[in-house]
């Protein structure tokens, strides 16, 4: 939207109603962590500010375009809308996105099929011309996550919208993650120049392998390959696909002699919040022993040449695959991240250790990791309704739960990955409380882009709700799976209990899973989390003895003085009621250009309401003068016309 | 395997709804599905 009076500032305050689900809260927070990953765009709980996004549960998943300046404005994210790719879109509009088809130059790249479309719901399809919005001079995106689907508003059962590039058709109205047009806009709109979370990504490609260094006092060096004896034969970025391009890190414990050491040190990085997720692909072609170990050289007055600090030593025998790792760290000062590869063996090994695609940002990482091989054969090949689950992972809090796949959807969705996730127990766990508490369990199909701000992977998170009874039954959904589930036998014999499973049926097509990075080398990976919410079933404190401009609709936030003498006066329009001088009194909102007014709020005054008033009485002081002046000139005229008459003399015979 | 105790839920319903088929479910009529206007725009419309 044109006009610099719809930006927000970079860093908006937001409050999160009582009425939304916990589940929505949770992912609010996540679709939050993308925009600091991928934009300048922050958000921090409202303390006091005029202006804020007020995100409550209604009936839908709807936003206003642009900061309207209206104290309060309002973001609803209601049943069905708590997916993170949906909270993101309705973001985009809050800070001034229009949908991608509304713009001007769309019919160069959509046709419309308007006598597809349902009665009455034409004007859906109208674009705004130059003058109201803006492509900021970039490209009709199809990819965009403010497009619409090909079958919105449709009355029957073709698609209302086609492209005129028909390979597009299924692309356009991905709700998945921001693509890079959408980020390109936002960086340009609020002229951002870097994430606010993102610290480096770097995939070797270039031959200033994005300004590492060699490290001091080490006996060996990692050198830049497009292969190494003893493997990798290709880089994980590109696989080799690209003649001349194709680069990886590679220590070479084959040439290196025992007790050698190589140090590869990143840039120096300067982090913020204090806590940073490091995440990278290794190939592990060295002896058994040799080892590759995580630290941090971390600068400040007492080591300005550094210190450094072991993090952790990567676990994993010799694999002929590229793994993925992420390592938590805790930087609080200027530091860099280096590898550590050492040749401990004496053995002869003619590989070594081998690093690509390192991301570095100031994220938690996620805790577990699914890589299910060959997976584009397993989505074509498993019959629907037929599932395979993940190992079971144990989160910190001590429970246990997996992830349950249909590679090729359950019974009448073909086509589609289905996702549920279930909670396990084993016989003799002890510790955990039942019905499993607000439990925030995320599934992500990982994009396997190198870069970790292009991806747009597809996920979706459920909650544990210790409340929550199963269909027809008096049983708790998530009570102990021991209870409420089914024993299975893992594939190593063992024996636990599986909960029932809760998630989607339509996690995600076929065709979407079979495009962009997350099908790699013929793997998919799923990362797993599994976070405590907790603490969200708690209102969001607001702004310390601040009487809010606009109070939360829900009565739980309203600041009320809940004395005796108000329970009977009701105060309409968000007014509160406050004892003054021992009587009960209304309080009533106020907006910047609006407000309410009444012993019970219950009128509304605008500034237009002003001005109009404003400019009648000026124009009624007028009238009244001219008609006054209008009168007196009159009455004048007629006295002295009077006048001359009765004084008048009739000249005869003057020459006579 | 036995038949589960208790079914597996499916938090779509089976459906594969987009932002506009909520909202179009929940009645709302809005500017291209999910947009809200304030007065100022409404008069200008």
């Amino acid at each position: 939207i044109i006009g610099d009076e719809y930006r927000w500032p970079t860093m908006i305050p937001y409050y999160m109603e009582d009425d939304l689900e916990i589940n929505a809260k949770g992912v609010i927070l996540k679709a939050f962590e993308q925009y600091r990953l991928k934009s300048c765009i922050d958000f921090k709980p409202w303390s006091g500010e005029a202006n804020y996004i007020s995100i409550f549960k209604g009936s839908g998943c709807f936003s206003s375009v642009g900061n309207r300046h209206v104290g309060k404005q309002r973001l609803s994210i209601g049943t069905n809308c708590d997916r993170i790719a949906t909270i993101e879109h309705e973001f985009l509009h809050a800070l001034g996105f229009w949908h991608e088809q509304s713009r001007a130059d769309r019919d160069d790249y959509v046709k419309i099929m308007w006598d597809r479309i349902s009665e009455g719901k034409e004007h859906n399809f109208n674009t705004y011309d130059d003058t109201t919005s803006s492509s900021l001079g970039v490209p009709y995106d199809y990819g965009s996550m403010m497009h619409y689907s090909k079958n919105a508003f449709r009355n029957g059962t073709e698609p209302t919208i086609v492209t005129k590039i028909p390979a597009f058709s299924d692309v356009i109205g991905q709700r998945m993650e921001f693509s890079d047009s959408d980020l390109l806009k936002l960086h340009r709109l609020y002229n951002c120049t870097q994430g606010s979370t993102f610290l480096d990504s770097c995939d070797f490609e270039r031959e200033n392998i994005c300004g590492m260094v060699q490290g001091q006092g080490d006996k060996a060096d990692w050198v830049r390959v497009a292969k190494a004896a003893g493997g990798p034969d290709t880089d994980y970025s590109n696989l080799g696909k690209c003649t001349g391009s194709g680069y990886f890190m590679h220590f070479s414990t084959g040439t290196a002699n025992t007790g050698d050491t190589a140090l590869l040190e990143s840039r120096l990085l300067y982090p913020i919040r204090g806590y940073q997720c490091l995440q990278f692909f290794y190939y592990n072609s060295a002896g058994a022993s040799d080892t590759l170990k995580i630290y941090v050289r971390e600068y400040d007055k007492a080591n300005p040449n550094g210190k450094l600090r072991f993090i952790k030593t990567i676990d994993g025998s010799p694999q002929e695959l590229w793994q993925l790792h992420h390592v938590s760290l805790d930087a609080k000062t200027k530091f860099r991240v280096v590898f550590e590869g050492t040749k401990v063996g004496s053995g002869s090994s003619a590989g070594g250790l081998s690093l690509d695609d390192i991301n570095l940002s100031e994220t938690t990482c996620p805790e577990f990791i699914w890589r299910v091989k060959n997976f584009s054969h397993v989505m074509d090949n498993t019959p629907a309704n037929t599932a395979i689950y993940s190992p079971p992972f144990t989160s910190k809090e001590g429970y246990t739960f997996q992830m349950k796949l249909y590679p090729n959807g359950t019974e009448g969705y073909p086509g589609e990955l289905s996702a549920y996730a279930n909670l396990v127990a084993r016989e003799g766990d002890t510790g955990q409380k039942w019905p499993c508490p607000w439990k925030q369990m995320t599934m992500m199909l990982m994009d396997q882009n190198p870069h970790i701000q292009k991806r747009m992977s597809n996920q979706r998170s459920v909650t544990t709700d210790p409340n929550m009874k199963a269909s027809g039954s008096d049983q708790f959904f998530w009570d102990d799976p021991r209870k409420v589930g089914v024993e299975v036998t893992d594939v190593d014999g063992s024996k636990y209990f599986r909960g029932p499973g809760y998630g989607t049926a339509v996690y995600l097509t076929h065709l979407r899973a079979k495009s962009r990075d997350f099908i790699k080398g013929g793997d998919a990976i799923f990362l797993l989390t599994m976070e405590d919410v907790s603490h969200l079933t708690e209102s969001q404190p607001l702004p310390p003895s601040q009487p809010p401009s606009h109070p939360p609709t829900t009565t739980p936030h309203l600041p009320t003085a809940t004395t005796d003498m108000c329970n009977h006066v009701e105060c309409e329009n968000g007014g509160i009621c406050v004892v003054d001088e021992g009587e009960p009194t209304c309080r009533c909102m106020v907006g910047e250009d609006y407000w309410y007014y009444g012993d019970r709020c219950q009128y509304v005054g605008t500034l237009w309401d002003k001005t109009v008033l404003a400019l009648a009485s000026s124009l009624s002081v007028l009238g009244v003068m001219v008609v006054i002046t209008i009168v007196s000139v009159c009455c004048v005229r007629m006295r002295y016309k009077k006048r001359s008459k009765s004084h008048s003399m009739i000249m005869e015979n003057m020459h006579a | 395997l036995p038949t589960p105790k208790i079914l597996d839920y499916d938090v779509d319903g089976g459906r594969d709804l987009d932002i506009f088929d909520i909202n179009e479910e929940a009645g709302l009529n809005l500017v291209e599905g999910d947009i809200v206007l304030d007065k100022r725009q409404t008069r200008n419309s």
